[in-house]
């Protein structure tokens, strides 16, 4: 049974192309048969593993519109077992294309259903920081939502938007749309950062993922040499923690 | 002679808010009226001015509607001088909306036309990460484009789309658009962020602001009281540095 997961906020910047990539590239690691899937028009997870966009023929808003399926456009990548479906920045018009479409957020979720489910294990979906057709499409044809999150306070104001965007996709597209939080770049010297980190732990003990990612130069740095940190800096603490959020997240999915 | 401001960047987190606060901040403190206009559904800039987006009934969604303008939207903020157009989520709508519209590029432009120049000395106004509509009127109105950037590998890799939407907004709607580079969250201790500040000052010499702005915790802090840094840590570097950012900004728009 393919895990579908989509990786999204509408906050910028909190690491949602990171997680994608290293999340990915630990659960590869881990045996896993997985794909990536990028539907955010600044196609930054196809940069980091070495793809240039703008050579592209075949990406995403094919399967968008209908013409062609993720099987097809997807690509190997550098790292066993990790499979792309690439962007690039055709994406910015569909998001207005599909928008007066009947059906138009069922695309994705129609294409990972007729999708034979032996090909992968995990399906994960990076998405870019906005409201549009693109990220309803993903929340429509995922079983889980991964909500990056900082330790700041813009961050946890507008937590509140995207579980109101939780639920109107439940009453709308997708009953079963489940979610989970996972604290990403935080700083324990910064005493913001631990405060707030107490208070998200009081306020959604239920949905907070165990595992927590601490801020690492190196994940800064993995994109430009086009391999998740797993590969890139194998032996730190960066490389440990997305591994344990990988086996986290297997435990999580894996019914008992 | 209103100067009109648009600061931003597709890609997100790169202190497009921060920096609408504390500049705004700046300006104001050096003796200018302001007037902030948030143009994120996520309505950061309005609640790091201590405004509860879901209080409000006049937004700056009214004034893209062609209901209401920005004089009659805005409010004055904590700090004088400094006046704020709201908004709340309403906007996320509005960007689909907008998009059908004959001309809808041209609403802010035609609201600001038709406010009375000596209203304001500066506008600046706050764009969500995304190239939608929003954005698109920002662009179409304003004088000056500020594009702050991080020293990290997505993000030099993005700004060509930026450039890129540049030309476009130039091309059929605004032939007057200037825009400048503003390296932001800067840390000096990192290699990478020497290496590719080094990079960015020898590819985009004649665009970039001097000034930068380093990395600084109270930056984090100042949203969560309501007031931008020159008000919450007056005598910090932060602060210094985004006085001095205000002062290059002055003497960039005074024709000598
Ligand atoms: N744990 C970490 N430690 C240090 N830097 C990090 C960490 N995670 C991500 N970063 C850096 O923070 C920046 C933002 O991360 P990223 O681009 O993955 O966020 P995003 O949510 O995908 O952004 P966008 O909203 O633009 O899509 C990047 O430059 C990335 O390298
Ligand atoms: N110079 C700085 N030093 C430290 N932290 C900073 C600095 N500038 C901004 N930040 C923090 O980085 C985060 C991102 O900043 P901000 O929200 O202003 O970016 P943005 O570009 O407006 O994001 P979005 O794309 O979501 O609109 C915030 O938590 C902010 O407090
Ligand atoms: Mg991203
Ligand atoms: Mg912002």
């Amino acid at each position: 049974m393919t895990a579908v997961i989509a990786v999204a906020n509408n906050k910028g910047g909190v690491a949602k192309t990171t997680t994608c990539l290293s999340l990915g590239g630990s659960l590869a690691e881990q045996g896993r048969s997985v794909l990536l899937v990028d539907l955010d028009p600044q196609a930054h997870l196809t940069l980091s593993l070495g793809v240039k966009p703008e050579t592209l023929r075949h990406t995403v808003a094919e399967v968008l519109l209908g013409q062609s399926s993720l099987v097809a456009v997807s690509r190997e990548t550098a790292v066993d077992g990790l499979d792309l479906a690439p962007a690039n920045r055709e994406l910015v018009v569909l998001d207005k294309v599909l928008y007066g479409r009947q059906g138009y957020e069922h695309r994705l979720k129609r294409d990972l259903d007729e999708m034979r489910y032996q090909l992968y294990d995990i399906v994960l979906m990076d998405c870019p920081p906005a409201f549009g057709t693109l990220t309803l499409n993903a929340l429509t044809a995922a079983d889980l939502l991964i909500i990056p999150i900082q330790c700041e306070y813009y961050a946890v104001r507008s937590l509140q938007q995207m579980f109101d965007m939780v639920s109107l996709v439940r009453r709308k597209t997708n009953p079963r749309l489940s979610y989970r939080l996972l604290v990403t770049m935080l700083d324990v010297r910064n005493k913001i950062h631990r405060l707030l980190l107490r208070q998200i732990r009081d306020r959604f003990p239920e949905v907070l993922f165990q595992t927590i990612i601490q801020v690492d130069t190196r994940l800064r740095e993995s994109p430009a040499f086009a391999l998740p940190v797993t590969r890139y800096a194998p032996r730190t603490r960066a490389a440990r923690q997305y591994r344990a959020l990988a086996q986290e997240l297997i435990s999580y999915l894996s019914p008992v």
